[in-house]
């Protein structure tokens, strides 16, 4: 039901 | 020249105990600021930061900016070598230096131990974090409360869901063998010795992966208190800080979202 999202989809590289 | 020395050992062991189990390898920045690292974990799940500032060294000289890529083991076996009580003195080249020293001396200045860490090339990526957040919650405990809520909910399974209304949170688990929640509410009494502070702009209720949460109670030594900010669909950011503004470990995980 529910799925892990990752942290590159919240912050863009610097 | 990058020369820093820590008074006790136990403030880079903390921090080092903090970490090492999210990530493998990392630079190390140094600045005249103080040192720092961010890195993210393989499944690009969990950001970890850490910062020890300038005034938590009892010498803190820094000439140029300097980063030294760290196996995180490894500098955790060297500093096994220092009792809690010695001072730390870490010393390096900024002119491309291939290793780092490590010195530990013990309190009468009559035991000196020396140990040279091999230092890495590490190709790591910087995220951009946003610095101030407008969280929609914030909720500080005590940090041994983080604790046994996570360490007792993630028994039960991995899919945590954390809910904040007005003046109470809810930690949810459910699992195979069944589920579980419990609730805290923010204490009355200003002066209580272990105050739960809550402050919600709007309520918020997400999901997350419990091995993270109680991963990230490796940090509990290092505070007192543990302050989680929360904001809908984006990341959770836990901090512990240092006494006397020394620094912090904080921790960004990516929530569980809807399919």
């Amino acid at each position: 039901r529910d799925k892990q999202s990752n942290l590159k989809m919240f912050y863009g590289s610097e | 020249m990058f020369e820093a020395k820590l008074t006790e050992s136990t403030t880079i062991k903390r921090v080092l105990d903090a970490i090492k189990d999210l990530i493998q390898q990392a630079n190390f920045d140094c600045s005249a600021d103080g040192l720092s690292l961010q890195a993210m974990d393989t499944p690009h799940v969990c950001l970890t930061t850490m910062t020890l500032r300038s005034q938590a060294f009892e010498v803190y000289r820094c000439d140029r900016p300097l980063s030294m890529g760290i196996n995180l083991s490894s500098i955790s076996k060297i500093l096994k070598c220092a009792a809690s009580k010695d001072s730390v003195k870490i010393v390096a080249d900024d002119e491309g230096a291939d290793c780092a020293e490590f010195i530990f001396e013990n309190e009468s200045a009559d035991r000196i131990a020396h140990f040279e860490l091999k230092l890495m090339d590490i190709d790591s990526e910087h995220l951009s974090i946003p610095e101030d957040s407008d969280y929609q919650a914030i909720i500080s405990m005590p940090s041994a409360e983080y604790r046994r809520i996570f360490s007792d909910l993630s028994i039960i399974g991995d899919t945590i869901t954390i809910e904040i209304n007005k003046n109470t949170a809810c930690f949810s688990v459910e699992g195979d063998i069944g589920n579980g929640s419990l609730n805290l509410a923010q204490t009355d009494s200003a002066d209580e010795k272990n105050p739960v502070t809550i402050n919600v702009k709007e309520p918020v209720k997400m999901t997350f992966p419990g091995k993270y949460l109680n991963t990230f109670t490796k940090a509990v030594p290092i505070s007192e208190f543990v302050t989680l900010c929360l904001t809908d669909g984006n990341p959770l950011a836990i901090e512990f800080s240092l006494p006397d503004e020394a620094g912090f470990v904080r921790y960004f995980l990516a929530p569980k979202i809807d399919q």
